[in-house]
């Protein structure tokens, strides 16, 4: 007798229903009000399609077994970064995927905290991905290096969430063509202290290196520095990006084929945060 | 019932109405209970009813059943729903101030995920465990 209910008539909702029903939504996601995005002035988003397979894969998750969303780290050697299980996506996935067998992720610096095999999405309560605050592309600096600089709020994270992974994505096309198919070295830096007329003190977070004809998603940990930044938000100074040649000459980012903020709107660079909930939050009682 | 109606013999001995001594028979109990008969309905609701499609990504709404009534439903391989329902209600019917009808509850909840954009037009995907009702029975 467990049968749904023939009788139970569907109607549209009445006013009154559909305020009720809008009030217990926006309680259950914990938000003071419904979002307004893309007011005037602020720009699009540069991660939904890449969300929106995060959500399908999570959906699925839930219709099938455990999703295996692995990113094998780097410690040294050749080891990859490779998403199992992962549905490929129209966009950078493939490529990433492909990507990560050309290039094995091998670093020079003892990487910040070595990425391991965890499940993400599967552990994760909560992904959010930030746009790119940037408002003005630098491209050189007083010593004449070329870099790129990417900031992000990490001051929106709802209120009892812990950062438990963030990576810093960016999509790399295949390199001007003066570079043949040199080996270009591309580093993700924290910026620590900024100065008006001179570079900034940095801290090296990880860096890759691909081939000048590479074509896919670069992905950076920047687990620690999120964390750091979600605990003291005034040292947040954002990130650098900069890609130098075999023998260490510093080339202009756009050159070695990597998109910014002016890219087309799917290969956009931007973070994406993990985040397990640290407290139940409970509901006001109605 | 049978006590109560047994009290209210010996307090109005005139009354020997043959009705008031009668058990009431399972017809009498399922005919007064009929209007709790067990029922679950799916309440769908649509993100796009409510006129958030412009911040609220995936899914387009969701549907999660709630039950009224009053189930039986099987609770293990030897006691299965038909008992289950039988001793309760005859367990209920001699104590009926200390044992509760078998009734019905949510007993299978799935967790839901949203994906929206939030004031920054950044994206958050949330998952919400225990958030729709899939299935009810007896607690």
């Amino acid at each position: 007798d467990n049968h749904v209910h023939s009788s139970f008539i569907y109607r549209r909702l009445r006013n009154h229903e559909r305020r009720e029903i809008q009030r217990e939504i926006l309680s259950i996601l914990g938000l003071p009000h419904r979002p307004r995005p893309f007011a005037p002035g602020k720009q699009a988003s540069s991660a939904p399609l890449f969300m929106l397979d995060l959500y399908n894969a999570m959906t699925n998750e839930e219709d099938s077994e455990e999703l295996e969303y692995s990113l094998k780290g780097s410690i040294a050697g050749d080891s990859r970064g490779i998403r199992k299980g992962y549905p490929a996506s129209p966009n950078g996935y493939s490529q990433r995927i492909q990507l990560s067998r050309m290039t094995p992720l091998t670093t020079q610096n003892p990487p910040l905290a070595s990425l391991h095999d965890t499940n993400f999405l599967s552990d994760a309560d909560m992904v959010m991905s930030f746009v790119n605050l940037v408002e003005r592309d630098k491209d050189f600096s007083h010593q004449r290096r070329h870099y790129k600089e990417f900031r992000f709020d990490l001051t929106q994270i709802p209120r009892g969430e812990a950062v438990t992974a963030a990576e810093f994505r960016i999509y790399k096309d295949r390199s001007n063509s003066r570079f043949g198919n040199e080996t270009i070295q591309i580093s993700i830096y924290q910026i620590i202290k900024d100065y008006p007329n001179r570079d900034a003190d940095l801290f090296l977070l990880d860096s890759r290196k691909a081939q000048a004809s590479d074509v896919g998603w670069f992905v950076f940990d920047i687990t620690a520095t999120s964390n750091h930044w979600v605990i003291n938000p005034h040292n947040n100074l954002g990130l650098q990006l900069c890609a130098e040649t075999g023998d260490g000459r510093s080339i202009n980012v756009k050159s070695a084929g990597l998109i910014g903020r002016h890219g087309p709107q799917s290969k956009q660079p931007f973070m994406v945060a993990f985040f397990k909930a640290s407290e139940v939050l409970f509901r006001s009682v109605r | 019932a049978a006590n109560n109606k047994r009290k209210n013999q010996n307090r109005n001995k005139s009354s020997s109405h043959q009705e008031s001594s009668r058990m009431p028979s399972v017809g009498d109990y399922n005919a007064s209970e009929q209007k709790q008969a067990c029922k679950k309905h799916e309440l769908y609701v649509s993100f796009r009813d409510l006129g958030w499609q412009d911040w609220i990504i995936a899914p387009e709404g969701y549907a999660a059943f709630y039950c009224d009534g009053e189930c039986s439903f099987p609770l293990n391989a030897h006691m299965n729903a038909t008992n289950h329902a039988i001793v309760q209600t005859l367990v209920h019917l001699m104590f009926p101030d200390h044992v509760p009808k078998p009734c019905c509850a949510p007993t299978k909840l799935n967790a839901i995920s949203v994906l929206y954009f939030d004031d920054s037009s950044n994206v958050i995907l949330k998952k919400y465990r225990n958030m729709v009702v899939r299935s009810c029975g007896c607690h």
